[in-house]
């Protein structure tokens, strides 16, 4: 069996609600530790990966490590139907394994909402991906930024263009797009320390120069998710897709990887 | 002029 409770409005219901203009079936793997969830846009542009451990949820239980398919927009219309102060049981018995059953119970717990979910195929949402956020060393920049400031960097040059060109070098780490209206150019100079300041820009790892141009409607996306958070990881590499990447809780992530534009 | 990779294409030519 695998249950899960927590508050309406908790840091799951948020995730799922900022995931949803990219993804719409997922594939997530239930174990003892926590779920992991995987999806891939439609356009093939966007893995998305992300761990709940256990410890976030007010309670959390599986009995046996099992993986479904389950449709993010059913499942947040749904959630969206519950009211303040509500608690939210997502529950998959092993009798019945066609349906997840999400409860709403009222804070006086006078009032339970029970609906079914039809459980998917989304065995195509898979990718053998996982080595690539083990391999930090791969990467040939990495940066830690405020998620506010990376929002609002998105949002100012996508004013502009569909396009932003980062580029980070030991001195400066910019965001930049040309348009037939203008152009803007975002600069930061980052701290270089392994230790972040949750204010501050910070370089936290650096190979050698490296720049990548990707599509800002993306970018944005992965933008809305890591507001949630305070901080956004971010790592470049010319081999690799840019990582955009949040933490959840100790042990938890999000982790964007975003195929950049290539010159054809 | 940039066009948009494609993620899996993107992995199998690294």
């Amino acid at each position: 069996m695998f249950e899960l409770t927590m508050a309406k409005g908790s840091i799951l219901q948020g995730v799922l609600e900022a995931i949803l203009d990219l993804v719409n079936v997922a594939n997530v793997d239930c174990s003892s530790k926590g779920f992991s969830l995987q999806a891939l846009d439609t356009e093939h542009v966007v893995f998305l990966s992300l761990f709940f451990p256990s410890e976030v949820f007010r309670s959390y239980r599986c009995d046996e490590d099992c993986s479904m398919g389950i449709a993010i927009a059913d499942m947040v219309d749904l959630l969206r139907a519950s009211n303040d102060g509500d608690i939210i049981t997502i529950k998959v018995t092993d009798q019945n394994f066609e349906d997840i059953t999400i409860t709403f119970e009222s804070p006086d717990k006078t009032k339970t909402t029970d609906m079914d979910l039809q459980l998917v195929d989304a065995r195509s949402h898979r990718l053998k991906i996982s080595e690539w956020h083990d391999m930090e060393s791969e990467y040939q920049a990495i940066f830690c930024m405020p998620s506010a400031q990376f929002m609002l960097n998105c949002k100012s040059l996508s004013v502009i263009d569909d396009d932003v060109v980062i580029r980070v070098n030991e001195e400066v780490i910019s965001f930049s797009t040309k348009g037939k209206s203008g152009c803007v150019n975002i600069s930061h100079v980052p701290n270089k320390t392994d230790n972040p300041e949750k204010a501050s820009v910070t370089l936290t790892h650096m190979r050698g120069p490296v720049s990548l141009t990707l599509n800002l409607r993306y970018m944005k996306s992965c933008a809305k998710v890591s507001t949630l958070f305070d901080q956004v990881k971010i790592g470049l590499s010319t081999k690799l897709p840019l990582m955009v990447e949040c933490k959840i809780a100790e042990k938890g992530y999000i982790r964007y990887f975003v195929a950049p534009k290539i010159t054809e | 002029n940039k066009h948009q990779a494609d993620l899996e294409k993107f992995y199998n030519n690294r």
